[in-house]
Order: C-alpha cells, then structure tokens, then sequence
C-alpha cells in the first residue's frame, strides 16, 4: 500500500458517501443515472467474487464488502425508495455498447484465460466506461446540482490517484498491471471535461453549467 | 518486470 493508492481508495469511499447523502437529503436521485450505479454492482460483483477464494488483508476485505453493499444499497434507493424521482427519458444511454466490448475484450485481452480471471478483466474495462451513462445524462440536460459534482469529482480522483500509485508502484515493485494501468488511464481521461468545468466553475462558487 | 495483475488493488 502506497499514498496514492490509499488516498484514492478514501476518495472512492468518499464518492458513495457524498451520493448516499445527496439521494437522502434531497430525497431524490434526480440526475443520477441509474444504468451507471447498475454498471458499478456489476463491476463490483465481477471483481470481488474472489472473495471466496482469496485473502489479501483485513482493509481489502472490508473494502469490498462495503462497495459491494453500498452499491447494491443505491441501486435500492434509486429503484424502490425514491423511484418516483427518476426519469428514465434522461438516462437513455444504451449500455449494451459498453457491456458487450468488454466482454469482447475481456476474452482476447487477459492474463489468464480462465472464468474468474476473466470476470476480473471484464469489470475493469466495464468500470473504465461505466461512468458514461452519468456523464451522457449531465451533457444533455447541461446542469448538474452541486453535491452531484462533488460526487463525480471524487469518483474522479479515484481513479487519478491511482496513477500515481502505478508510476510508485512501478519502480518500486517488480510487478506491472498494464490492463488495470491502461484502463485506468482511459477512465480518467473521460473526465477530463468534466474536471475542467468543475474547477472552473464548481470550486468557484457557481453553479455547474455546460456552454449552450 | 513481468506483467500481472495487482491482486492487492480494488
């Protein structure tokens, strides 16, 4: 465990907690895409059934266990508690064009042709484009409430931070993951926009709003 | 360096 890495983690952490919060003081889900957080229990759900059959530390097993939770605990929110503050005629974004490439790539490109090494593979391309949907939703409704953005810059870091944490990592240890590197760097970069009109913007004090 | 997954990351 490395700064970045750890710093990232609390940063994902943080993310959830911003969202769980925002959906229950608002008491609505309103421009939150709900086929992202059903992306998220799908990645979580990929990557973590090693829980089964591999123990890594206390931290990276409490950690999965909440991402698991807390994202399953969303997808409830969004769809039974506050299901009438959901429009689905915004979040039209058709995930089978992210699901099925990654189970595409996830089959010629893995370290391991085997089930649940490729289940891992698959959810991290799936979790490198699962932000789409939300994003796509924010483009076309040009606003966003100012917690949503908080959300986003956090799940944002996340995964920036991890990139410092691979360089650290790659001249410290003897072990790369370029799947995880590379995916890593196309997630990040598909918040590229989104970052810059938040610390335009958001961290000066106004609203968030897309140009016309 | 050889590649392979971190299994340590989340």
């Amino acid at each position: 465990m490395n700064l970045f890495r750890l710093l990232g983690d609390l940063s994902h952490l943080a993310s959830i907690f911003i969202l769980i919060h925002k959906i229950q003081t608002t008491r609505s889900c309103r421009g939150i895409s709900f086929q992202t957080q059903a992306l998220y229990v799908t990645v979580f759900v990929a990557r973590y059934i090693d829980l089964f059959f591999r123990w890594i530390s206390l931290y990276n097993f409490f950690m999965k266990i909440f991402f698991i939770a807390s994202s399953v605990y969303i997808l409830y929110l969004m769809k039974y508690r506050y299901r009438p503050t959901h429009d689905p005629s915004i979040d039209t974004f058709k995930v089978e064009y992210l699901v099925g490439p990654a189970v595409v790539l996830s089959l010629i490109f893995n370290y391991k042709f085997e089930f649940t090494e490729i289940l891992w593979t698959f959810s991290i391309y799936l979790e490198a484009v699962a932000i789409l949907p939300q994003l796509f939703m924010l483009q076309r409704t040009g606003e966003a409430e100012t917690i949503t953005t908080h959300y986003l810059a956090a799940l944002g870091a996340y995964r920036a931070l991890y990139i410092p944490n691979w360089i650290y990592r790659y001249f410290t240890e003897d072990v790369v993951d370029p799947i995880a590197i590379v995916a890593g760097l196309v997630q990040t970069g598909l918040y590229l926009d989104f970052f810059y009109v938040y610390f335009t913007k958001v961290l000066q004090g106004q609203k968030f709003e897309l140009p016309a | 360096e050889k590649a392979e997954r971190a299994k340590d990351e989340l």
